[in-house]
């Protein structure tokens, strides 16, 4: 502010000079047009990120202290509800795959950096051969960067991020909590049709020791087997989680890496894409956004591990709106609709029907996060 | 944009089981690609 005060002070003095000597005071006026749009345009634009810091420190401070935040839906929400969010997104898209001229590179995305905490060391390649903002932000890091934990007993982080939730499912229906008061099921998120190692309400006491036999005692082809064999309906009353199926939800912030790796040496058999909206996932969005999860455009790849059942969800947002598998390339999200309204049931692949399915070791990179 | 995992790990049963998983963090943790979510241990 101190700065704007001192700059219209020196124009109104140059200003004033110039009409003394009858000089052209009104073009050196204009002049300063363009410079005072710019920054009037990046004191907004700062205003609204001090805002949404102060905003996201007050939420971090009530949670310090165990205050659970509310599912209060807004007009925001509702108006959100009304916008063409794909069309949007795939705008985005196609404004960040533009070129940037090579000598304006690093400087926007220095910028991009600055506002986002990202860490440029970390970029695989000098900042002038990212050609758009998209291949930027989909980066690749430096070998080594992110070392894997070798120890053969823990699961890894999929990505880099804020973890907002994780846990065992106990209660019937496996309920994940988005905020406190509302809660999505699992089987909502992952799909109907997933193996989840899921049992009917009566029959807990009997099976509840099941999930090692049913991934570990038997050969993977028989687990798929099994899988295949009963399709499931969930009755999210009657049925309940077996012991030992845990959660986590992880929050990538714009700023973070934005590729996915695998948590442990797991065979995907299964891929699942639901074609649903685009919302924002932001704190502020799961705290006013009903089914903000299972409602996003998502990505699930399931298949076993040496512990049995093992799913990983990608869900898209506005900004990142589409989710490239390395094991699949052919594989796009984000198309534009064909139908007014988005169809529930996933449209799914079996990598392998033999049953063995793709095979990643723990750490290798399954997929990304794309611009738009 | 957000990431929900959903795994199966081992758990600690009446009398016959030798290990537990547990998860190695908290929430509003950051966490980068690699480091450990959880482990299990013989107890």
């Amino acid at each position: 502010t101190s700065f704007i005060i001192k700059k219209l002070q020196s124009q109104a003095a140059t200003q004033a000079r110039a009409s003394l000597n009858g000089g052209s005071g009104s073009s050196q006026g204009d002049s300063f047009l363009v410079p005072g749009a710019t920054v009037a345009t990046l004191l907004m634009l700062g205003v609204l990120h001090a805002r949404r810091m102060y905003d996201e420190k007050k939420v971090k401070e009530a949670q310090g202290k165990g205050i659970e935040c509310e599912f209060q839906p807004d007009l925001k929400a509702t108006f959100l509800r009304l916008l063409p969010l794909r069309s949007i997104s795939r705008c985005w898209g196609y404004l960040t795959s533009v070129e940037i001229p090579v000598w304006l590179r690093p400087h926007i995305y220095r910028a991009w950096a600055r506002a986002f905490h990202s860490n440029l060391e970390e970029a695989a390649l000098p900042l002038e051969e990212y050609a758009s903002f998209r291949e930027f932000f989909v980066r690749s890091l430096k070998e080594g960067r992110r070392p894997v934990d070798p120890d053969p007993q823990c699961l890894v982080s999929p990505v880099d991020g804020t973890i907002l939730r994780f846990g065992e499912f106990k209660g019937p229906g496996a309920m994940i909590e988005q905020v406190k008061g509302f809660s999505y099921s699992v089987s909502s998120l992952l799909g109907a049709s997933s193996f989840l190692p899921m049992v009917a309400e009566g029959h807990m006491g009997e099976d509840v020791d099941e999930p090692k036999n049913i991934s570990t005692n038997k050969s993977k082809k028989s687990w798929w087997r099994i899988s295949m064999a009963s399709p499931k309906v969930w009755d999210p009353v009657s049925s309940r989680p077996m012991r030992g199926l845990f959660y986590c939800v992880i929050y990538l912030k714009p700023g973070d890496y934005h590729r996915i790796h695998s948590p442990v040496d797991w065979n995907i058999l299964v891929r699942r894409h639901f074609s649903g909206n685009l919302f924002p996932v932001n704190e502020r969005a799961t705290r006013t956004i009903g089914n903000l999860y299972v409602e996003n455009e998502r990505v699930v790849l399931e298949g076993p591990w040496q512990e049995g059942f093992m799913a990983i969800a990608a869900i898209g947002a506005t900004n990142i709106g589409s989710i490239e598998l390395f094991i699949e390339p052919e594989f796009r999200t984000n198309q534009p609709s064909r139908r007014l309204l988005h169809s529930k049931t996933p449209e799914e692949r079996v990598y392998d029907p033999e049953g063995v399915g793709m095979t990643l070791k723990k750490g290798d990179e399954v997929a990304a996060f794309n611009m738009g | 944009s957000t990431v929900v995992i959903v795994f199966q790990a081992p758990v600690k049963k009446n009398g016959d089981s030798l290990s537990e998983f547990k998860f190695s963090v908290k929430r509003g943790d950051r966490i980068r690609v690699g480091e450990a979510l959880g482990r299990w241990r013989e107890q």
